[in-house]
């Protein structure tokens, strides 16, 4: 464990803990995508099937159980909370699922450490994660609106993203033998996502600050 | 061993 894996669990963590308790806290969830956060929720169940298996340390496994736990209540909160449902863009948000899933699962059936269900699921998590932001990118492009609760999580989410870059650097250098492309690239093209989603964000900041102003 | 891969990243 380094910095920088240590600061981008973190930062995922709040990320996660941070929408969890707003939408709990303020009762709403407008701005944020339901099918982005199903894909997550489906990323961090396909990912940790080694939960019960595998045993790495206790902070892994702990660490495990509060993404499982937390992802999966978003998405109670969206689709059954009767206050917090009713805030959601239901109809600007209308990526479906199936044109991301399925590509990955194809692409984690070719590409894989190993040819088991567990591996194949691994891989499949790690390709879907990557593009699981773009239901968000196309929701906040439609209602070019970003409050703050979105603001925060993408604001956390880059953080992740960035961080793990640097964790994976630094154990390249200090780690013999430590080289996995299929981690490496779908976390880069995950991170250029974000690079495009932050450019977004930052303009609709800054038209909304320009709408404020005495024409 | 070499036929287990681990993941020792979340």
């Amino acid at each position: 464990m380094n910095i920088f894996r240590l600061a981008g669990d973190m930062t995922h963590l709040m990320s996660v803990l941070v929408l969890l308790l707003k939408i709990h806290t303020i009762k709403s969830c407008a701005g944020i995508s339901l099918k982005t956060q199903e894909l997550y929720a489906l990323v961090f169940a396909t990912r940790y099937l080694d939960i019960f298996t595998d045993f790495i340390s206790v902070y892994n496994t702990i660490m495990k159980l509060i993404f499982l736990g937390s992802s999966f209540s978003i998405v109670w909160y969206m689709r059954r909370h009767k206050l917090v449902r009713r805030s959601y863009d239901k109809e600007q948000d209308t990526f479906r699922h199936f044109f991301l899933v399925l590509p990955c699962l194809l692409l984690a059936l070719v590409m894989n450490e190993k040819f088991t269900f567990k591996e194949v699921m691994w891989a499949f998590s790690l390709y879907l994660e990557a593009v699981a932001i773009l239901p968000q990118l196309v929701l906040l492009q439609r209602t070019k609106n970003i409050d703050n609760l979105t603001g925060q999580y993408v604001f956390l989410l880059g953080a992740y993203r960035a961080f793990y870059i640097f964790n994976w650097i630094y154990r390249y250098f200090t780690e013999p033998h430590y080289v996995h492309w299929i981690t490496w690239i779908s976390g880069l093209v995950q991170t250029l996502l974000y690079a495009d989603f932050f450019y977004y964000y930052f303009n609709s900041w800054k038209n909304n600050v320009k709408l404020h102003l005495p024409a | 061993d070499q036929e287990r891969v681990v993941h020792d990243e979340l």
